[in-house]
């Protein structure tokens, strides 16, 4: 059965694709409150 | 003191995280003045505590091992930890 994979990069850890959302969300968050 | 010492090797692992982060995160040039701006904010006295080496080691001997595969969760236990205790506090109420 062949394997496929997602077009997305494979090496991104999904907690580390998590952590990168919440983190940039909360920095734009603070900009858009300065 | 104790407390100097701290203070002194926190800064100096911290500026390490901070050039790992800036290595590894040029496509987000944002997280860096963000990380390094709650640095600034935290409080004196966790800056120089024993609470704060021993998360900032973690994150950083973490980081240097498993690469960019989980920094940004690193980088998000940092911010959350440094906002918990910014020097930043709520005016109290006036009567």
């Amino acid at each position: 059965v062949p394997v496929t994979m997602d077009d997305d990069d494979d090496d991104d850890d999904p907690e580390n694709r998590i952590a990168k959302k919440m983190l940039l969300e909360e920095i734009k968050a603070n900009l858009s409150s300065d | 003191g104790t407390r100097r010492t701290y203070k002194l090797e926190n800064e100096k692992l911290f500026t390490e995280f901070l050039e790992l982060c800036r290595a590894q995160t040029g496509e987000h040039p944002e997280v860096v003045p963000f990380l390094a701006g709650r640095f600034a904010r935290a409080g004196p006295a966790f800056v120089a505590s024993a609470e704060f080496r021993n998360v900032l080691g973690r994150c950083l001997a973490r980081a240097r091992t498993r690469h960019a595969k989980k920094l940004y969760v690193y980088i998000n236990e940092l911010c959350t930890v440094l906002k918990a205790h910014s020097a930043r506090r709520k005016l109290p109420l006036l009567p």
